[in-house]
């Protein structure tokens, strides 16, 4: 046996230019992650516990685009989803579509653990977290102010990203940048036609 | 989006990521975080969490994908990493953790960074965000 192991993530595609300041808030929230893991393991927590404690720590944060910190939806609002996964039996858990649960991964969990399925999304997710009584916060709970500026500089670039790729306006006049086509990532949304 | 994977000293694996998905994308889209095999993955020989382009992360079944050479190719973890991040993303780019039941752990990623750490019993602990 090898002994215990542990990795976070906060996310892939940084912005070159992140402040130092910010790059240093990132790595204490994933050091701190680290060490809550470390001592779970130590306690000889199971890893599908662990792994479900540490990614509630990451949503509590609003560093990270997850649970509280989320990324905006095109009409400013949030829509978390979460699945988590125990190797030995292969049993997982997985919610979409989630507006009011203060922690989509334990709500994943659950649905490994105390549901017949393995996916609930939308208005059946929420009815289940009600029924099994799980911490329900209002949506406005998970907006920032930092992503709320950031939803206003997607939609001036008339663009979807999943980082900090904000396309930077063309200097055309406005009418150019008015009817450039979607971009997704920064790229032209027919990158992803096949989609 | 975040992740966690997880080996425990008993070699049981596990897996989990969240996610808020993309910024200014449309009502109902969901993305790669809770797709079984796609964001999340854990079986008995490893645990993944991937990040990055949903879209591509779905195509590729990027978690599972890990796994998949590890079984059938006899990679070894930061190999089968290596392996998939470089040979299965096609254009798209992601980020992936991945934890083996022999107590190894690996990332790999062709963003240009990803906000990642690591750490094993026998005292290696890793914080980074670039290559």
């Amino acid at each position: 046996m090898g002994g215990w192991a542990i990795a976070v993530h906060g996310g892939a595609g940084v912005d070159p230019n992140l402040p130092t300041q910010r790059q240093e808030e990132a790595k204490q929230l994933l050091t701190r992650c680290l060490n809550l893991g470390i001592s779970a393991l130590r306690s000889s927590l199971p890893a599908i516990d662990v792994v479900e404690l540490v990614v509630r720590e990451l949503e509590t944060d609003p560093l990270f685009n997850s649970g509280r910190g989320s990324a905006l939806t095109e009409n400013g609002t949030v829509e978390m989803e979460a699945s988590i996964m125990d190797g030995p039996k292969k049993r997982c858990g997985a919610v979409s579509g989630i507006t009011t649960v203060k922690n989509p991964i334990s709500l994943a969990r659950l649905v490994m653990d105390k549901s017949p399925h393995s996916y609930l999304a939308f208005s059946g997710a929420e009815a289940f977290a009600k029924k099994q009584g799980v911490e329900l916060v209002d949506n406005e709970y998970f907006v920032t102010e930092d992503n709320k500026g950031m939803l206003k500089l997607a939609k001036e670039a008339n663009s979807i990203v999943f980082d900090y790729r904000i396309p930077i306006l063309e200097t055309c006049s406005g009418a150019g940048a008015i009817d450039s086509p979607l971009q997704m990532n920064g790229l032209p949304i027919s990158v992803y036609a096949p989609e | 989006t975040v992740g966690c994977v997880v080996v425990d000293s008993e070699g049981r694996c596990a897996a989990a990521t969240s996610t808020g998905g993309l910024m200014n994308k449309m009502m109902g889209r969901i993305g790669d975080s809770p797709l079984i095999g796609a964001g999340t993955y854990a079986c008995d020989l490893c645990g993944v969490s991937c990040t990055g382009e949903g879209e591509a992360i779905i195509r590729a079944t990027l978690a599972r994908e890990v796994a998949a050479v590890m079984e059938y190719k006899g990679l070894n973890l930061q190999d089968a990493v290596d392996f998939v991040v470089k040979e299965k993303l096609d254009e798209g780019q992601a980020g992936l953790i991945a934890v083996s039941k022999n107590g190894e752990v690996a990332c790999g990623f062709n963003s240009n960074g990803m906000f990642r750490g690591m750490a094993t019993e026998d005292g290696y602990m890793e914080v980074g965000i670039w290559d």
